[in-house]
């Protein structure tokens, strides 16, 4: 009798998260949806820059560099080997395959 | 007893799913807010300033690499610009244009549940009213913990 | 070079969150303290 209440409590506690569920990717569509509104509007995309100064201000005393690419775009990080004999390098590779990809050092001086 | 501990497998599933659902959607809102406030405030600074110098603006979306200025960065770029390869000799850091505004404080620290009254009232003006409970969350500090 | 999947960790421009960012910047950190 134990284990069969138990049954049906969880029962109840699964139909109850299901429905939390459904509710939550109703929510997170709806976030979708009104972020999207928000950067079609011509005005809103135009206007969504930061400049050089904001991103440096941020990133103090670093070498910045600024990538802008396709969507879609592949960034890849190998992972580094580690022991003797492996040179300290970090690696990067982009790969688009619908478009230049644009890469701006940003703080030239 | 075997179904009772199969459901309970189901139901650290579920909750688990219902997590991960619930810091994305917490994610996408501070993602508005931030947009919605950069894009405020460049509107007010073009006002009064007019538009960015040329090339001293960077447009959205970007993403940003950052590394010690005592680096050594190599690049080799393909001809049509279509790829690249970057050796570093240190390490890196790479974030995207949103972590960058949340640096910017262009989410009114949401994200760390340290906004005033004043700014989560911006805040919650920024997001649709049925989702508002998650900002009062994040307000309360849910993604920082 | 290729390298093997395994090798490396991805993030695929206005498809992958933040999250994937950070887990190569962790990645990054690690190893360097590592070495």
């Amino acid at each position: 009798t134990e284990i069969s209440d138990k049954l049906y409590g969880i029962q109840d506690e699964l139909d109850e998260l299901a429905r939390q569920e459904e509710l939550l990717d109703q929510h997170k569509n709806w976030v979708q949806q009104s972020i999207k509104n928000v950067t079609d509007e011509a005005e809103n995309t135009r206007l969504a820059y930061v400049t050089h100064e904001d991103i440096c201000r941020h990133f103090k005393g670093d070498t910045l560099l600024a990538i802008q690419a396709p969507t879609g775009t592949h960034l890849e990080v190998p992972i580094p080997e580690i022991g003797p004999g492996f040179k300290k390098t970090y690696q990067i590779n982009l790969k688009s395959n619908s478009g230049p990809i644009n890469v701006l050092l940003v703080n030239k001086d | 007893a075997q179904e009772c501990q199969n459901l309970e497998l189901e139901k650290q599933r579920r909750l688990e799913r219902i997590k991960h659902k619930t810091q994305q959607i917490q994610e996408l809102i501070l993602q508005q807010i931030a947009f919605k406030n950069l894009v405020q405030r460049n509107k007010e600074l073009e006002r009064t300033q007019g538009p960015p110098a040329p090339n001293s603006a960077i447009q959205l979306p970007y993403i940003i690499v950052n590394t010690s200025k005592k680096t050594v960065i190599d690049c080799s770029i393909s001809k049509d610009k279509d790829e690249y390869l970057f050796n570093f000799n240190n390490t890196f850091e790479i974030h995207d244009d949103i972590e960058v505004l949340k640096r910017m404080g262009m989410a009114y620290g949401l994200e760390k549940g340290q906004c005033t009254k004043h700014e989560l009232a911006k805040c919650l003006a920024s997001v649709p009213k049925a989702l508002e409970p998650y900002v009062l969350d994040l307000a309360r500090g849910s993604m920082a913990n | 070079t290729k390298v093997a999947a395994e090798n490396r960790l991805l993030y695929c421009f206005d498809r992958n969150p933040s999250k994937s960012l950070q887990m190569i910047n962790n990645m990054i950190r690690i190893k360097s303290e590592a070495k």
